[in-house]
């Protein structure tokens, strides 16, 4: 009843929001109840799904910091069967807020509890970075969904991720699996692209999802419009491979 | 003598590492004496010169937390001229650690001041956050240079980080400047990019760069042989594209 995934990884600009937003609409447009909750104080998936009017809402901070549930702050957006939770402004300061509070890093997953069972996936668009949101998200989460970009650096990262990947298994969230691996930016005429997307494989094997999401400037335009890309184009390479990863989802439900 | 330029921007995967490093190696190239500090704990700057064998090393994290000096922990290059404080692991939790010391935001400031005048040009990588390892570089500095990429949620989050740098200036910095804004990632074949590149000098004019760094994959390929772009292929478009804005740094050395 309900599955929790957060979109993590702590290297910048390897396709979090993206993922978020995109597989988020595409689950919806199989008419799965879908939640999208943003913890990053860029608030970039608002903006990816039309919200614009971000400082003068209350969003996830709030609910963090105990002012509000996460059904006080949901928002409806565009996309049929597709809930907000906002992020604003005083995100920002909520990682040096938090360090002193009791219990700081299990706040999100309490907040989650109360609705979980309205929607059959929730997901939590993570900031770079593996400090209190992401652990936050980390340890309210059933699983993580790690994008890869296809580049070197994006590489180099993750070690640091799998050892905060462990660090929360252990010690706050023990049933925290890796969803799996999603290549993201994949430009099949590069070496780069090739050697990278095999040494993911390699490391990751049976974790890495088969759709893999191509470099396309689609992706990169919809967002200006406030819309997730299968709006914004559907027959576009963006769209077609956040589809195809919705249709995998989709068809490990029926797994045991 | 020495100026100390921090290269931020909050937003993940636009550049920062790729231009702290060959920036810091072009100026190099011309005979200018320069440091890196590496204050990421993904420290893909490390790799970006070279210097794979990060966890046995210690690095600016020993800085901020007083148990070394900067130079005690600054390393040669394979780059004539251009010298390296890297990151290591520990980093990952000086934002926590860091926010209950006294004078946190100015630990880098005080490190920096017993070395600035060996060097012509210091630069910091930032990490992708406006936390206390921003803030103390932010601090340390008499610049920012800001890469934007030429992609819209990339302008998203100019608004915050010009807040932060105000933040900064009025209480911590007064002498902060903006060295400039460096377009990053430009494709003149996609709308995207042109688009982006025009609300950027519309927003910052003259503060823009006139250099402006083409996407090129030679930039993404260079890290994995752990060499700025300069020593891997100087006649790729990426670096003539730093070589370039590094002749625009040295033309405004000239200026009163
Ligand atoms: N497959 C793709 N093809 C082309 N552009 C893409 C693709 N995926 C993402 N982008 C663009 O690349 C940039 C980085 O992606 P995105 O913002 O989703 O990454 P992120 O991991 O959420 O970044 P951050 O670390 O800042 O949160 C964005 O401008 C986005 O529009
Ligand atoms: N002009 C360019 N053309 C092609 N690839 C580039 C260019 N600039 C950077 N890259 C690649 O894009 C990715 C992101 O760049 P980089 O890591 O330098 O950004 P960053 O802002 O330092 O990221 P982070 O926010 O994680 O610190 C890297 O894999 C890099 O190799
Ligand atoms: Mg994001
Ligand atoms: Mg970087």
């Amino acid at each position: 009843l309900g599955r929790v995934i957060a979109v993590a990884n702590q290297k910048g600009g390897v396709g979090k929001t993206t993922t978020a937003v995109n597989l988020a609409a595409s689950l919806a447009a199989s008419e799965r109840s879908v939640l999208l909750i943003d913890m990053d104080p860029q608030a970039n998936a608002c903006s990816g799904l039309g919200h614009f009017d971000r400082e003068s809402t209350p969003g996830v901070y709030e609910v963090l910091v105990g002012q509000k549930t996460l059904r006080e702050v949901t928002l409806s957006t565009a996309t049929p069967y597709l809930d907000l939770v906002p992020a604003n402004q005083a995100l920002t300061g909520a990682e040096v807020e938090l360090v002193s509070m009791i219990a700081r890093e299990t706040k999100l997953k309490n907040a989650i509890a109360q609705v979980r069972g309205d929607y059959d996936y929730t997901f939590i668009d993570c900031p770079p970075s593996l400090g209190l949101l992401t652990l936050n998200s980390l340890t309210a989460a059933d699983a993580v969904l790690i994008p890869i970009q296809c580049e070197y650096y994006a590489l180099e990262g993750l070690s640091q991720l799998l050892n905060t990947v462990r660090l929360v298994q252990r010690n706050l969230n023990s049933s925290l699996e890796i969803e799996g691996v999603l290549l993201t930016m994949f430009d099949r005429r590069l070496n780069l692209s090739q050697q990278v997307a095999e040494e993911a494989r390699s490391y990751f094997g049976s974790k890495v999802f088969s759709a893999t999401i191509p470099r396309n400037v689609r992706l990169g335009e919809a967002p200006s419009h406030g819309k997730p890309v299968i709006l914004y184009d559907i027959l576009s390479p963006g769209a077609v491979g956040y589809l195809k990863l919705a249709s995998e989802m989709i068809d490990r439900e029926r797994e045991p």
